[in-house]
């Protein structure tokens, strides 16, 4: 399974709706100036897993809410995430072909007074249902070691021994 | 349970010094069980020998010699667990140009059957990435992304006329 | 005693500015007393307008940002208060190609009267250092060091013989 | 006052006795792959200063005294740094002029045992003798703001507001 595109919607930095990607099988890059939004679109995969503010460089959800001085009124911030099964060939990228049906749409939103809600295919569901959606699909929501944030990649290999453990015992 | 944890601890340790020894060309990598028979209770601990050098505890190293550390874990552990996807930013920051391009090559070879999306401000990681690059501006305040096909570019560029001799 | 605070505070808010606008190019910085009466209670908070954006507290930058932020504060400090050396590792390390050549150029101009020792992965900016470069390898676990005068380089580079037509 | 050279004798990663430089007026770069010991430069002059061991990256002094697979059993380590004062003229670097006469020696040994002395031109000396003396040359100890080590650049920015009020008034 892959990400297909990230859809947002006044989410941090961009204002508005934006298509992000898409991006296919193989190796995708995400360039640009500092200060342009890279790791904004980190945070906007961050924002629908699940995760808590502090890990998304925030103290409320409230704050991921697009604010700059052209729109300071934005009321809700949204994060939809397209995902699709692709055949494993063991081939060149090229040649991934995706397979039709196999859509699931993963979406969050936040709102001012810090609520905020899921939908799994368009339906509202609860965290836990999407999941368990993803372990399905073999993205394990509780290890998060499939991201790895701006600043924590030196800090992998200096676990304590018993996170170690932990760590691998997850993953048994 | 235990016989679980360690075959998995097993593979993981085998297939951590493999990506080790590859991207240092010629260091090695541990995993050890601080307490053999009772692996739950002392936990595990990372030994690094960088190339030329002697086995060191993980704090001792350098801040590139700690990021190639968690990268070949981190690789080392997807052979036992693979994840579809892997999106990671900017674990180029501490590495010198060579090794830079040496994780770069590698994530190129490690991901035929998996998504990776790479954030990254060196030059000798994203010009490897022939396929896909998301460019991020902010001309006003607010960011906007373009999806680019580099390929779609080199091609258009050769299709030029030649200039005229 | 509140006298001297703030005529020093007005010339190192001052110079941050200077230094912010022109590293930044049409960025904007501030130091701000949070207690204009009492500046020694509540102390000092930063706040930064990185070039077409708005006003922010430094938390909520990005890792380049904020690197230009603590830049800009260093130098600022230095108009006050001048060090005759400064010693910097890897400040360059989240910044973009650009912001590193545009740092770089900098204390290229700014160290007219200081001495600057820059450790460096970025060619972007150790090219800039035409003087003296220090290589630093461990050939067999020892490090050793050795001092190049680059432009003695480039002389002789010069001084040998046209290829043959 | 400028740094001439550091002289560094079974420090960290130098075994034997290396001298480091000569630096001059103006830009120096220390540039190498990594691992090689560019950072241990820095921390050569960290232990001449009298920062504590957490500071130089590890637990005790004796751990800085070097030690590798070649040389298991090296006794003590000592760092020597040249200081000599030039003739500010304002001009390119290349015209800077030593004034003779007029240079610094400080040095720092450690040993086994965790202990460590000082000299300043060759005598044993307290560490606040080198403070006061480089002091007078305009090289606050007490701010070390002129030393920016691997990993910090960006925390200086943020420093709590009362820790920038106590920067500045240490300034003054
Ligand atoms: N809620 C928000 N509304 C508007 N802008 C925001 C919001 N939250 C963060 N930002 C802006 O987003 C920018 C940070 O973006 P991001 O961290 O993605 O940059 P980056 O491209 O990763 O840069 P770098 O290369 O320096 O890491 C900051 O300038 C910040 O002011
Ligand atoms: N007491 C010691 N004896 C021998 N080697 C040591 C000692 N202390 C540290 N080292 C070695 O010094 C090396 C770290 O050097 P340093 O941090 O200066 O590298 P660096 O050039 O800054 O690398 P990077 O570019 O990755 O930051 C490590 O490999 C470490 O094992
Ligand atoms: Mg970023
Ligand atoms: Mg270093």
């Amino acid at each position: 399974m892959i990400i297909k595109n990230i859809v947002v919607h006044n989410f941090k930095s961009f204002h508005g709706t934006h298509v992000i990607g898409p991006f296919f099988k193989g190796m995708s890059s995400v360039i640009g100036p500092n200060g342009s939004g890279k790791s904004n679109v980190l945070d906007s995969i961050l924002f629908v897993f699940g995760y808590r503010a502090s890990k998304i460089r925030t103290k409320k959800v409230s704050m991921l809410i697009h604010n700059s001085a052209k729109f300071p009124n934005c009321n809700s911030c949204t994060v939809t995430v397209n995902f699709v099964q692709i055949l494993d060939n063991n081939g060149p990228q090229e040649d991934a072909q995706e397979i039709p049906g196999t859509e699931v749409e993963v979406s969050r939103s936040a709102f001012k007074d810090n609520s905020s809600h899921y939908t799994l295919d368009g339906k509202r569901v609860q965290f836990k249902d999407i999941a368990v959606k993803l372990q399905n699909h073999g993205v394990d929501l509780t290890n998060g070691r499939f991201l790895i944030l701006q600043g924590e990649v030196e800090q992998i290999a200096q676990m304590k021994p018993k996170a170690e453990n932990e760590n691998d015992t997850g993953l048994l | 349970r235990y016989q679980e944890f360690m075959a998995g601890f097993m593979i993981i340790n085998q297939k951590l010094k493999e990506v080790f020894r590859m991207i240092s060309i010629g260091g090695d990598a541990e995993l050890e069980l601080q307490d053999t028979f009772n692996p739950f209770l002392e936990g595990i601990a990372f030994s690094v020998r960088p190339r030329n050098k002697a086995w060191t505890q993980i704090d001792r190293l350098s801040g590139g010699e700690k990021t190639l550390s968690s990268l070949a874990l981190v690789f080392g552990l997807h052979y036992f667990k693979p994840s579809p996807f892997y999106m990671m930013d900017e674990i180029d920051a501490a590495l010198d140009t060579r090794n830079v391009s040496i994780i770069g090559h590698y994530i190129k070879k490690f991901t035929v059957n998996c998504q990776f999306i790479v954030i990254s401000l060196r030059a000798e990681m994203y010009d490897l990435f022939e396929r896909r690059i998301i460019g991020v501006f902010k001309p006003d305040g607010c960011t906007r992304t373009v999806a680019i096909d580099p390929r779609e570019f080199s091609k258009s560029h050769l299709k030029q006329p030649s200039p005229p001799p």
